[in-house]
């Protein structure tokens, strides 16, 4: 998925 | 557990409108409700669900359980439920299945179903409290409309949101299209109305592709939210009565 950001750099583990 | 909702329907839309995102999934019960939090394999989008205790008469929950079901098993039992029907889901302290009974209105059927239950692993993200610079009420059938047409387009949307309004553009291949919608009160039908509230313009982009799976929660809603902020994941919430909802989070495209 080009230039497509992952939910996981906005919201961490819990 | 035991919970009742008054109609099937509410159910089977939340399952239908989330199954194609993700496959596997615990159902979080505690005496609050019924919770749901998934990331779809790419880890692009998360979707979270909250079912209230209020949404259920009545509602039952003595401990917290998760119960792990495979969304595309649990769709071929609630086919057999109608949309008019009494559904009671209910399961026991430690559980292998998770029990489905539907009733017809009229009470001369019952159906009942049980469901096994996964053991499911499950990462959970913590979501910030956003002040978003923008959010925008809008129809839920006109937000489906527009993501269909543009993805025609494109496979992408830059969404715009400023004091006018919001603004949806596409480029492709074949040309460039563009939708906006102003802010309006519609004194006749609340339900129509585009409402817009800003601190400050946004400008993102996100993928048309998870933007028309979410959609497929449009049955649910007659009003959904978007909220913006520069640089974070975008928020589309389809409000639920009692206070239930469900929220689809979107992470941006980098821009141009």
């Amino acid at each position: 998925l080009k230039g497509q950001k992952s939910i996981l750099g906005f919201f961490s583990k819990t | 557990l035991e919970a009742r909702l008054e109609a099937a329907d509410l159910f089977k839309k939340v399952v239908e409108a989330i199954k194609d995102l993700v496959q596997h999934c615990n159902f979080d019960c505690n005496d609050s409700g019924i919770a749901l939090q998934a990331m779809d394999n790419s880890h692009v989008a998360l979707v979270s669900m909250m079912l209230t205790a209020d949404t259920f008469t009545p509602f039952r929950c003595d401990r917290n359980i998760p119960l792990g079901i495979d969304l595309t098993s649990l769709t071929k039992v609630l086919r057999a439920a109608q949309s008019s029907d009494i559904l009671t889901i209910k399961s026991e302290d430690a559980p292998d299945v998770v029990n489905l009974v539907f009733e017809g209105k009229d009470q001369d059927r019952i159906s009942e179903y049980d469901l096994k239950l996964m053991d499911i692993d499950q990462e959970h993200l913590g979501i910030p409290d956003t002040e978003y610079a923008a959010t925008a009420s809008m129809p839920a059938a006109d937000f489906k409309r527009i993501c269909s047409d543009l993805l025609l387009i494109s496979e992408a949307v830059s969404i715009e949101c400023t004091k006018e309004g919001i603004t949806f553009k596409a480029e492709g291949d074949i040309g460039n299209g563009s939708v906006t919608l102003r802010q309006h009160s519609d004194l006749e039908n609340s339900d129509k109305n585009v409402d817009i509230s800003l601190t400050e313009p946004v400008a993102l982009s996100f993928s048309l592709k998870y933007l028309t799976g979410f959609c497929k929660a449009t049955g649910l809603s007659n009003q959904v939210r978007l909220c913006l902020s520069n640089d974070v994941p975008l928020m589309v919430e389809y409000a639920l009565a009692n206070n239930s909802y469900l929220r689809f989070y979107l992470a941006p495209k980098i821009g141009d």
